[in-house]
């Protein structure tokens, strides 16, 4: 409860357009991002303490909040690591999955009961990478269909750099002529 | 090379490679003509002593004139397909970008946009739309906008339900509503509607029009209160903004359950815990 509290005080207490918005002064904004970000912090803890709980292991489970623009340390630099999704709906939903990714290796995406799924990787807009201060050595973006996402319930998914494949193999797209 | 295809005869979008506004809707075999365009107001310099010499700021929206367009229609495109999802990378200029894509089975088409840093050489203040039309179509200067994601509700151009509206001088702003979820035009047979991922203002100013505002900077205060330029800066540029529209067409009869699982889906994402870690699948599983 100490955990989740503040981004409930956050929502609760700032939400006038003069807190806000455009109508905030700068620095009230910049203040007003500073409380989220730190609230959302301690909920990430929360979130991944009851994970932890589910595979009784004491791997950190982390968010990236620059998904956004195409950025996420984890999925850039581990040779393997694992996707947990949450599905907030009270019905099963498909997401395709963006995971930002640094070179066109191929990545073997297994879902939670082993099987191969297919994956595509498909290039950030160079706009993006243009983007002032973004820090992200990703160029290109894993993108695969994560189906029959739970009710309001987890599902997994490895990701695994394929080391052996060959290079001529590993674009998966590639710019196509009009069919 | 005239065009290509995103998606396929039963929803997809044929995209004209020489004139990058233009595209042809597949739906259910039927052909609907579609422009798309990136434009900006100029925002109203002034001193705000008086009405007419209000400035455009953090609290109003007041264009100086009509939309002007952003775009060079002429660059390259390029456009990437395989088995998840098909995407076209269009760049407008060089500080407005869009990838518009469609995924495996999906019934809508994204528009992912990317505008900024906006430029300030001309100290002119801008505003930013993305506007989609459907030339020929007829909603009879009705449209409808959400409320907060709840109900519909029925806008009508330059009209008040609630008084009689003898003229509108601000004829753009004044027909401008808040979009915090969708916006939606209907011929009494279709239904037209871009969905939102985040709240923005928004109107159909036009027969078959939609247009939806992305991003904006100013350089004046509109002397409401808050006493600050709407000028916010980024790496001493200004911020670039990225987010997504949602493209829906379709009969009455199942537009209403697609819009509303796409919203769903859309507003609610699955939120995504990544873990660097060695564990076997089937503890995983």
């Amino acid at each position: 409860e100490p955990k989740i509290n503040p981004l409930r005080e956050a929502m609760g207490v700032m939400q006038h357009h003069d807190a806000i918005t455009g109508t905030a002064k700068q620095h009230v904004a910049n203040d007003y991002a500073r409380i989220l970000s730190e609230a959302i912090t301690e909920c990430e803890d929360v979130s991944s303490m009851l994970l932890q709980r589910y595979d009784s292991s004491s791997t950190k489970y982390e968010t990236c909040n620059l998904l956004n623009i195409s950025a996420c340390t984890i999925s850039e630099q581990s040779e393997q690591f694992i996707l947990t999704l949450y599905n907030p709906l009270s019905r099963p939903i498909t997401e395709f999955v963006r995971l930002p990714i640094m070179d066109n290796n191929k990545y073997i995406v297994l879902d939670p009961q082993g099987k191969n799924i297919i994956t595509q990787i498909v290039p950030i807009p160079q706009s993006v990478l243009n983007i002032p201060g973004r820090e992200s050595l990703a160029t290109s973006e894993l993108v695969f269909e994560a189906n029959d996402l739970p009710p309001l319930g987890y599902k997994s998914y490895h990701i695994n750099k394929d080391r052996n494949s060959n290079k001529k193999r590993r674009t998966h797209t590639t710019p196509t002529q009009p069919q | 090379i005239d065009s290509v295809d995103l998606g396929d005869t039963r929803f997809g979008l044929k995209i004209n490679n020489i004139d990058s506004r233009q595209f042809t809707m597949h739906i259910s075999g039927l052909e609907v003509p579609l422009q798309h365009e990136f434009f900006y107001y100029k925002s109203m310099n002034g001193d705000n002593k008086k009405d007419y010499k209000r400035a455009s700021g953090a609290y109003i929206f007041r264009p100086n004139g009509t939309a002007v367009p952003i775009c060079d229609h002429h660059n390259e495109s390029k456009i990437f397909k395989g088995p998840v999802v098909q995407e076209i990378h269009i760049i407008c200029s060089n500080w407005t970008s869009q990838v518009i894509r469609k995924y495996k089975g999906d019934d809508h088409l994204e528009f992912e946009w990317l505008v900024g840093p906006i430029p300030d050489e001309d100290n002119i203040g801008k505003e930013v739309i993305s506007r989609f039309k459907i030339p020929s179509y007829k909603n009879d200067k009705t449209f409808y906008t959400d409320s907060n994601g709840r109900e519909f509700i029925k806008r009508v151009l330059n009209y008040r339900s609630s008084f009689d509206l003898k003229e509108n001088v601000e004829n753009i702003s004044g027909n401008y509503y808040p979009i915090t979820s969708q916006i939606m035009l209907t011929d009494g047979k279709t239904q037209f509607a871009i969905l939102n991922d985040r709240a923005q203002g928004g109107s159909s100013l036009d027969d078959g029009e939609i247009e939806l505002m992305v991003h904006r900077r100013m350089f004046l205060d509109d002397a409401f209160g808050v006493g600050e330029a709407l000028n916010e800066t980024s790496y001493g540029t200004g911020l670039v903004v990225r987010g997504q529209h949602y493209l829906t067409f379709g009969t009455i009869d199942k537009q209403f359950s697609v819009q509303r699982l796409l919203a769903q889906r859309k507003l609610l994402r699955p939120q995504y815990f990544l873990s660097k870690k060695d564990s076997v699948v089937k503890q995983n599983e």
